[in-house]
């Protein structure tokens, strides 16, 4: 009964994340080994990120005084535009998640605060590869020179979730392991001021347990793939907080605004 | 808590409020 009730759980949690994530890593993989049917439009230099501008995402450049901007202020702003609808695909994905809802209002947004950019990072992964990454729900990709190539600090951005990513990726987690981690990343017992650890703990658990017997049974090659993952979470705690500090220090410095959503989950973070 | 995040609270309570970009 036990297993019977562990299986349903990480069906649901798959479900939820396959229901409410505009992007997977089956998806992306179609698209970054070629397979896709149109390939995605390639942004290297600042011709074709003027075209894709233009094309794949007019709507977050337009009309709103960004476009007479410089380029790396009109990249910070559409990435601060895809981590807002990721932060809402999350908060869809962390209700569908059982137990969530029942918790106490303030956990919830605890919860949240402190875990959606670990798992913003440890899913852009799936649409990265060592040359670029994904952009634009899968219709444009851009590179990692050309990231790299922006003046500081936007160049300092995007480099380390890349070194991120192809550690991550080297794991060769499927979705729904993935879906089971980011369940895992939210529903964390330890985030600062919860008011009720204990019943979050108990959650933790339980997906934390389903996650590794899913894991042996859907890897049952790599013995240590459960453990590597435990040092992942650690691993993109650090991650968030110096983005956290990159963003803080962009704000300061730089003649660009931050998304109200994203001040929220950034204020008094760490 | 609620006070200082009222966009995620927002989406927390009522998933058809879509936010601005």
């Amino acid at each position: 009964a036990q297993l019977a009730d562990q299986k349903t759980l990480a069906k649901q949690i798959y479900e939820a994340y396959l229901k409410n994530f505009n992007m997977n890593k089956s998806k992306a993989r179609v698209i970054l080994t070629g397979k896709a049917s149109t390939p995605p439009f390639v942004i290297h230099d600042m011709d074709t990120l003027r075209l894709a501008e233009k094309t794949l995402v007019a709507k977050m450049v337009g009309n709103n005084g960004i476009q007479n901007k410089e380029v790396e202020v009109r990249i910070f702003h559409c990435c601060q535009c895809t981590s807002v609808e990721t932060v809402t695909e999350l908060t869809e994905f962390a209700k569908s998640v059982p137990g969530f809802v029942g918790l106490d209002l303030n956990d919830q947004v605890t919860l949240l605060k402190y875990g959606v950019y670990e798992a913003m990072f440890a899913m852009l992964a799936s649409s990265m590869n060592k040359d670029g990454l994904l952009v634009a729900y899968g219709n444009g990709f851009i590179t990692r020179e050309f990231l790299k190539s922006l003046r500081k600090p936007f160049s300092d951005m995007m480099e380390p979730k890349f070194e991120f990513a192809m550690k991550f990726n080297a794991l060769e987690l499927d979705d729904s392991d993935l879906a089971l981690f980011v369940a895992a990343i939210i529903c964390c017992g330890d985030r600062p001021g919860l008011v009720n650890v204990g019943h979050i703990e108990k959650m933790q658990e339980r997906i934390v347990q389903v996650l590794r017997l899913h894991l042996q049974s859907n890897h049952p090659d790599d013995a240590f793939l459960f453990p590597k993952l435990l040092q992942k979470l650690a691993d993109l705690r650090q991650l968030v907080t110096e983005h956290a500090q990159l963003v803080q220090e962009i704000k300061k410095t730089e003649d660009t605004s931050l998304h109200p959503l994203l001040q929220e989950i950034y204020r008094d973070m760490y | 808590l609620k006070e200082k995040h009222k966009i995620l609270h927002r989406l927390l309570q009522n998933s058809s409020s879509p936010v601005d970009l």
